[in-house]
């Protein structure tokens, strides 16, 4: 038996539409701890890793741990059903092969419930250790995603570099080259404003603008983003969710052949 | 130009 009852239902409407455009089916893995998801992008070169702990929904409860496979496309369907301010309830029962979605109105005056199928998925997990990063950017998320967007209308990779001086971000394209520079920035009152590096060495590394662009439809979930680099490792780009977990994005580097 | 490396190079399957 699983019933989880989350009173910001937006918050899974918005992780869904996040994540629908990289990964097309995934299992979403239920157990005492939360609801999580890792999956992988069609030609393994990203993956999202999703953690919406137990203590964020207002009732949570799961009897065993299950996996439960899920179209992306069709959950999102059924999740633009819900209104914005929705409570949204997930009920399943241990090996059923379909799962509930309850919508509450806020004045209660207006329930629904859909029923979708589940669908058996081979997905292979990944095992990502702890790493220590060479350097961590938190930035504005509405930031990275006006850079990842401007930059990808004139090239298709972006050099990711962070040093003293700051983190840069450069492409070039046949129509020519542009770099971004952003400073640090502490000094302002709203830290969801700031951009803060930590620096133990520079680095500088290269991604495919395509899959950035894809995670930064993530931004909605929250004001600020981390970006963690090392040479020789995927970066993982994080949006963290208030007071419940997280998404997080891997994303392997391209290297000169 | 930089060719794309996968995500099972740096981890592994658990």
């Amino acid at each position: 038996m699983l019933e989880l009852r989350l009173v910001q239902g937006s918050l899974l409407k918005k992780v869904i539409e996040a994540i629908k455009d990289l990964v097309t089916d995934a299992n979403f893995d239920c157990s005492a701890t939360g609801l999580s998801l890792q999956a992988m992008d069609s030609s393994h070169v990203a993956l999202v890793a999703l953690l919406l702990r137990s203590e964020g929904f207002e009732h949570y409860r799961c009897d065993r741990n299950i996996s439960m496979g899920m179209n992306l496309n069709n959950m999102s369907k059924m999740l633009k059903c819900a209104g914005n301010d929705d409570i949204i309830t997930i009920k399943g029962d241990d090996g059923g092969d379909t799962i509930t979605f309850m919508f509450e109105s806020p004045n209660q005056d207006k329930i629904s419930d859909f029923e979708m199928k589940l669908m058996d998925i081979d997905s292979e997990h990944l095992g990502i250790p702890e790493a220590e990063y060479h350097a961590i950017v938190k930035m504005p998320s509405s930031e990275f995603s006006r850079i990842c967007k401007d930059l990808s209308s004139i090239g298709d990779t972006v050099v990711i570099s962070v040093t003293k001086e700051g983190v840069k971000f450069t492409t070039r394209g046949d129509i020519g080259t542009a770099n971004i520079v952003c400073r640090q920035n502490k000094t302002i009152d709203k830290p969801d404003e700031a951009t803060i590096i930590e620096m133990n060495e520079p680095v500088s590394l290269t991604f495919a603008l395509r899959y950035l662009n894809s995670f930064t439809k993530a931004t909605s979930l929250s004001e600020s983003v981390t970006i963690s680099l090392s040479s020789d490792l995927p970066v993982v780009i994080e949006y963290k969710i208030a007071d419940m977990g997280y998404i997080r994005f891997y994303l392997a580097p391209k290297i000169e052949d | 130009k930089p060719k794309q490396q996968i995500l099972s190079r740096f981890f592994a399957p658990k």
